[in-house]
């Protein structure tokens, strides 16, 4: 059965994209056939492989558009407020997936750094929430709220939740990181996943060839702990 | 005269609270009545200072719902919608502010990473816009778009518009910052601020402690950056 992922955090810059990038890429690498939606109007998503934003077709937005709850005329960054005022808004994104669900092993869903509509709708359509957290003390500090917000959206739309936090942009040269790392594994306990993934400049080079991470620099730390991550959630929750 | 300073960006973690929060510390150590307000339904630059977010009696919700034009039993992030179907929506931040301002010598405040009705309140009520980029390629990549939509936000609410462009999280040990420095510099020229804030663990560090990095570690050179910023924004445009 396909397994959809939502990679989300109201916190900036914790690496949502990155992850969602090069998991999609670990998992076609594996064989899988992977959707990979970038819910963010910003775009790092599609820049990140190489696309150029303005010159798309279709986006995302399209295929919200479909469900005809929204007009379809305005961009993503339009669908916030659009949405915002139609009934049952927060499963417009469940139900256009539902249509494509079948054709693939897993779909990827990288989210925009807040809690609005959209997220709420990645929240709703998926299975498993990985939530990246940076391995400082702002992104720790938002966590507690994150989690009690996913946990009244997805028991308001009936589905089964289940998260799992992981820790990014970790720094092995200075003790932050590893309190962080620290003090997270004491109040979320299995929660967190083990795998914790380094800092590594070749990864924030990687968005500016239009390449992932794992491709462009393969045997890079980073690139390393990507790849034992996919194998860790196939054996796990995607192989049920 | 007050000056209104707004620190906005719609990528993530670009270094907006850090440097509203420092900036607000050195003016204030300049003897300069400062009030900072923060924008961001997360609260990190309340955290910064070592506010607990849950025993605040008041926020700058109550402030906007003074204006008589939204109902005041939200939160802040419940301002995003509720603002969004109001008339005259992106005045209520400068009309607020227009009771305060005069007792302050500057006012700062800190946008979330978006661009919904909260960041165009803040663009609309300042005079002059930070906008703190990442020394990163995604962080570089969105901002030709943010720059687009900030004019018209200005244009539409037909107030004079400037921007000054920070570049933060520099790396001296990697080439990526210094390319992305490099490409600033010539795409944006004056508008780029000469001065760009180092990534020092220190920084980092300080919301831990609930106390600003420039005070936390004096020393550090970000907080050296900071302190040279804020003279440079004394001399130009804060001292008209
Ligand atoms: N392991 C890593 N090592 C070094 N740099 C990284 C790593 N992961 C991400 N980055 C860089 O850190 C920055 C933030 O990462 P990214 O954009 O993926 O975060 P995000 O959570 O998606 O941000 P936003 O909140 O804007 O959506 C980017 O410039 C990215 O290239
Ligand atoms: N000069 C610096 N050196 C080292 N770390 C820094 C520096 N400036 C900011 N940081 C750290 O980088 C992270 C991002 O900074 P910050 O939270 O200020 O960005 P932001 O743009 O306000 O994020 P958001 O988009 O979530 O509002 C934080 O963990 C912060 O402590
Ligand atoms: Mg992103
Ligand atoms: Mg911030």
């Amino acid at each position: 059965p396909t397994m959809i992922l939502s990679f989300a955090n109201n916190k900036g810059g914790t690496g949502k994209t990155t992850t969602a990038v090069n998991l999609a890429t670990a998992l076609a690498q594996l064989g899988r056939k992977v959707l990979l939606v970038d819910l963010d109007p910003q775009g790092s998503t599609t820049v990140s492989l190489g696309f150029q934003k303005s010159k798309l077709l279709y986006t995302v937005y399209d295929a919200l558009a479909q469900s005809k709850r929204i007009a379809s005329n305005l961009d993503l960054a339009g669908a916030e407020v659009e949405l915002s005022s139609i009934p049952g808004r927060e499963f417009v994104l469940r139900e256009a997936l539902a249509v494509a669900r079948h054709k693939y092993d897993a779909i990827l869903i990288d989210c925009p750094p807040n809690i609005g509509i959209l997220t709420v709708n990645a929240i709703v359509a998926c299975d498993l929430m990985i939530v990246p957290v940076q391995s400082e003390f702002l992104s720790m500090d938002g966590l507690p709220t994150l989690l009690k917000f996913m946990r009244i959206v997805k028991s308001r739309a009936k589905t089964d939740f289940d998260y799992r936090i992981l820790l990014t942009l970790f720094d092995k040269r200075t003790g932050l990181s590893k309190k962080v790392v620290q003090q997270l594994r004491t109040s979320f306990g299995d929660h967190i996943l083990k795998i914790v993934i380094p800092r590594s400049i070749r990864m924030a080079e990687a968005p500016s060839k239009g390449i992932p991470g794992i491709i462009y620099s393969p045997r890079n730390s980073a690139s390393e702990e990507y790849r034992r991550l996919t194998k860790e959630l196939l054996e796990g929750s995607l192989a049920d």
